[in-house]
């Protein structure tokens, strides 16, 4: 930044320091016409004197001004800088952190790793950012968000030199919830992912929740524990899917009224 | 009249050399006001 904050805009009086030379009084000694009498000289040298006058008192109001707010400028940014502050702003973030995190874990969506989640809702699309605890020696982006996703771009940004990872629900096109994920520059055991939209189904439960793991290096990965998980996921699913689908009344009624449609039709043929 | 005249010019020069400086320090409070307001967004 480049500003002198020793500089004293209110020092106004420098009149007595200023050299005192003469007028270099063009109109009287170049142009002046010999015609001129002396009463039209003082006559035009003091309405001269008036305007510059008046200029210097508008001048010396707008510094009065502009100090005024440059001092309050200086005021807010010492305050900002105090040690006071920093520690204040600092217990605030963290029992923001912490509150969001109890609202997460206590919601009946929220997942066992308790992620805070900050939404901005916007007339387009809706973002929410959501911080996920991870170890700092672990290299790879771990994210359980309870939804599947496909990777499709990878950069480094400025601010924060691990790299971003952007994704794809599983579902697109017709889900079109994308997210990028990244480790956070201000507290580096925290991942940051940011959702951009909103899932038009519904996602697997936190156990049942499948592990996106990202392998910095060689882009997405998946081990054969992953592929296992996934196997033994898909047969919950199965399960849970065929539990609820046989006690559902409807569903049984329908699947009987098909059953008895395909024997008649197969009758006639 | 000469003496009149002769102040007046006197007194024209001083107030002219004020406004000047006036301007000069206007300058710079504006640009460290910017400078500070841009540090501070």
């Amino acid at each position: 930044m480049d500003y002198d904050p020793n500089t004293n805009p209110f020092d106004l009086h420098f009149s007595g320091k200023l050299p005192k030379k003469e007028v270099s009084d063009s109109s009287s000694a170049d142009v002046k016409p010999k015609w001129l009498v002396k009463d039209d000289e003082v006559s035009l040298l003091q309405e001269e004197l008036n305007r510059v006058n008046s200029e210097n008192k508008k001048l010396t109001e707008t510094l009065a001004r502009v100090c005024e707010k440059y001092y309050a400028l200086q005021d807010l940014l010492k305050e900002l800088q105090s040690p006071e502050h920093v520690k204040f702003q600092n217990q605030k973030l963290t029992k923001k952190r912490k509150q969001d995190l109890d609202d997460f874990v206590s919601s009946p969506v929220g997942l066992s790793c308790g992620p805070t989640i900050e939404k901005i809702t916007s007339e387009k699309a809706t973002v929410s950012t959501a911080y996920f605890h991870t170890e700092k020696s672990d290299t790879s982006l771990t994210v359980k968000d309870g939804y599947q996703w496909r990777k499709y771009g990878q950069k480094i940004t400025r601010d924060n030199p691990s790299p971003r990872a952007y994704f794809r629900c599983s579902f697109s096109p017709s889900c079109l919830v994308k997210k990028k994920v990244q480790r956070s520059a201000e507290d580096p055991s925290f991942v940051v992912a940011t959702y951009e939209g909103t899932h038009n189904h519904p996602g697997q439960h936190a156990s049942v929740s499948r592990t996106v793991k990202l392998d910095l290096v060689q882009g997405v990965l998946e081990p054969v524990e992953e592929k296992k998980e996934r196997g033994t996921i898909q047969e919950v699913l199965v399960q849970q899917m065929a539990s609820s689908l046989t006690k559902d009344p409807k569903f049984t009624a329908a699947l009987a009224a098909a059953i008895s449609g395909r024997f008649i039709e197969q009758s006639r043929t | 009249q000469d003496e009149s005249a002769s102040e007046l010019r006197e007194e024209l020069n001083r107030v002219n050399s004020e406004n000047k400086l006036l301007t000069e320090k206007l300058a710079t409070v504006y640009q460290n006001y910017y400078a500070l307001h841009h540090h501070l967004e």
